[in-house]
């Protein structure tokens, strides 16, 4: 109510601009499905599996609010501060990967042995803004 | 240093050695100084393709040799037992590898003759080059893999009597090789196309690996009997196809960084692999003082203290 006090006498189209600052942006920061096959990257010969790898990517934008939704630390909104009171060339938060998962890759080396390895961080499983 | 070792720089793909001016613009990993450069481990083929900038390179320059079709089989299989079909690591219980590397031998030269007494003895002298194992893969269990592809009906079961000598020969000195391993055993299984059979040789591998060897030369004698040790054994062949040589299968704790470790996360609370190796009685148990009762352990390190 003290909102609508303080805001001017609007038409409805002031008053959509202005709760627009509260609604989280459409393209929200998620994670995104990717998935590739080494045939593509014509490396089947030599990685015989998996014949698929799902890396998976983060994309969007990061809201104000980011705290709780992504874990995110209070450094992340202190930069968000920055870059919208005090300096537009200082980069607003990142989307970016906070979790992985492994791979198993099986390969065939120069010499002609065959290596089962399990990497790790080479699936991303959650995002954040950072 | 230890980059050197095995499967280190020398291997390394040509920019590797591209004069110090060029390595700049080539690659990453190269900007780092020199030292560091020199104690930087070499990173596994997958992640050096993908830290390079020339992936098509790995795919036309590198040539690489064909694995037998029988150990590319047995690996597809033990690919399928550790990790779904999208390529995620199963939770398996109580084995603690990461990696696993199964050698072909480089040279190998076949004797087989017949002994009245000890049956059809195979006998190959072998060479495995373990250039390929790195400073940072530590191993776990060795195991000498052989197939066997064999006509004889499936329906027959028979005994394989074996006895299993491995000698290493010190290249450095011609002596004829000491008898480092011996084991006798016997083998009773059905007969299927292509049975594999894994020999556990890890006490004897352990030493040279260990020691940074990367090559380990050794002689295999397989001497197998047919039919039930109780009766008169007959002297046949006990395998109508060929005695395939064996490949030597490495399981490893690679202890690299991008290597995972799936024991060691925090989440299962273990803090480091020793922990993990005593907890989980693992393939190869390394301490050889498992479960000797905790008092024992206790008073014994009482009284040390």
């Amino acid at each position: 109510n003290e909102n609508l006090k303080a805001a001017p006498a609007s038409s409805p189209y002031n008053l959509s601009e202005y709760f627009k600052q509260f609604v989280f942006p459409q393209n929200e920061c998620e994670l995104h499905n990717f998935r590739l096959s080494f045939s593509q990257l014509k490396w089947d010969k030599w990685i015989i599996a998996p014949h698929r790898y799902s890396p998976q990517y983060c994309h969007g934008d990061c809201p104000r609010a980011v705290g709780h939704r992504y874990g995110s630390p209070v450094h992340t909104m202190v930069q968000n501060l920055i870059y919208e009171k005090l300096d537009p060339s200082v980069p607003k938060p990142s989307c970016v990967p906070a979790e992985y998962s492994p791979l198993s890759v099986l390969t065939i080396e120069p010499d002609g042995s065959i290596v089962y390895k399990e990497y790790e961080d080479m699936i991303a499983t959650k995002c954040t803004c950072r | 240093p230890h980059a050197r070792g095995r499967g280190g720089l020398d291997e390394a793909p040509a920019s590797l050695e591209a004069p110090e001016g060029a390595a700049s613009e080539l690659n990453p990993v190269l900007q780092l100084p020199q030292g560091v450069r020199q104690g930087y481990a070499p990173l596994p083929p997958l992640l050096k393709v993908l830290s390079d900038r020339g992936p098509q390179r790995w795919d036309s320059e590198v040539p690489r040799l064909q694995p037998d079709s029988r150990a590319l089989r047995y690996m597809k299989r033990l690919y399928k037992m550790s990790a779904t079909k999208e390529g995620i690591p199963k939770a398996h219980k109580g084995n603690l590898y990461n990696t696993v590397r199964l050698l072909t031998p480089c040279l190998e030269c076949r004797h087989r003759h017949r002994d009245l007494v000890k049956g059809d003895v195979h006998s190959v002298d072998l060479l495995f080059n373990l250039d390929r194992v790195t400073a940072l893969e530590h191993l776990l269990k060795s195991v000498l893999l052989y197939s066997f592809d064999t006509s004889v009906p499936t329906s027959s079961s028979i005994t394989f009597i074996c006895h299993l000598s491995i000698k290493e020969h010190d290249s450095a000195s011609q002596v004829c090789p000491s008898i480092s391993h011996s084991l006798a055993f016997s083998l009773h299984f059905e007969v299927r196309k292509r049975k594999w059979v894994e020999i556990d040789v890890t006490s004897f591998l352990q030493p040279l690996i260990a020691t940074n060897r990367r090559n380990i030369h050794m002689a295999v004698n397989f001497t197998c009997l047919m039919g039930d040790p109780q009766r008169s054994t007959k002297l046949e062949d006990p395998v109508n196809g060929t005695l395939v040589p064996p490949s030597l299968l490495l399981y490893l704790n690679d202890t690299s960084e991008q290597a995972y470790h799936g024991w060691n996360s925090l989440k299962h609370g273990m803090k480091s692999p020793v922990q993990a190796r005593q907890r989980n009685s693992p393939l190869v148990d390394l301490t050889g003082d498992k479960g000797k009762g905790n008092s024992q352990g206790k008073r014994a390190s009482r009284q040390r203290r």
